[in-house]
């Protein structure tokens, strides 16, 4: 474990974290795509099939088992008690078009052709792409509401911070994913606009408000 | 059966 890893697995806790409070709070799922949350889930299922397999540490059982719930319970908020207040109408990204890319992609280029390595290869490709419907919503929408900008921060901050993870665990363990890398680094990118106009525009007190 | 490495970051 080292300070980039902790930091971004603590960001990416934040970031789940204050999305739960912000549709249980406000009652309201507007502005959040839920295609992009069922995503999430899908690669937290995927991805921590291995809490029946093998036991790596408290912090990481803890941690997965945190997440899983509280992935479901955010689709659940979202498709389940508020979804009255659900926007479909704007959540219209066609997800098969991530879907289709990514199983052949896991399918394609692995680390072994196991099951349990194509399930983790498929959540690690699946992660770098799953925030764009929601990052696809906003730029339909034209806004997004402060406290879903904080949290798509915290989410982009956690992938970054995971690079640097990388690059100390490259150095001081010798440890080198190139599959973790190349999708996390896809990841981070995928944030670069958004945190331009969260620097610029929300940190500055403005609303997030994209050139409609 | 190959299983691949195993994974230990979340």
């Amino acid at each position: 474990m080292n300070i980039f890893r902790l930091t971004g697995d603590l960001s990416h806790l934040a970031a789940i974290i204050i999305l739960l409070l912000k549709i249980w709070k406000t009652r309201s799922c507007a502005g959040i795509s839920g295609k992009s949350q069922i995503l999430f889930a899908l690669v937290f299922t995927t991805r921590y099939l291995d809490l029946f397999s093998s036991f790596i540490s408290l912090y990481n059982t803890v941690m997965k088992v945190i997440y899983i719930m509280c992935a479901y319970a955010t689709v659940y908020l979202i498709y389940g008690k508020f979804k009255a207040t659900y926007d479909g109408n704007h959540d219209t990204f066609r997800v098969e078009f991530l879907l289709i890319p990514v199983v052949l992609l896991a399918v394609l280029i692995n680390h072994a052709f196991a099951p349990m390595e194509i399930l983790w290869t498929f959540s690690i490709y699946l992660e770098s792409v799953a925030i764009l419907p929601q990052l696809f919503m906003i730029s339909k929408t034209g806004e997004a509401e402060t406290i879903t900008t904080h949290y798509l921060f915290f989410l982009g901050l956690y992938r970054t911070l995971y690079l640097f993870n990388w690059i100390w665990r490259f150095y001081f363990e010798g440890f080198f994913d190139l599959i973790a890398v190349v999708a996390g680094l896809v990841q981070t990118i995928l944030y670069c606009d958004f945190f331009y106009l969260y620097i610029t525009k929300v940190l500055k007190g403005k609303k997030l408000s994209l050139p409609a | 059966w190959p299983r691949g490495p195993q994974h230990d970051e979340l």
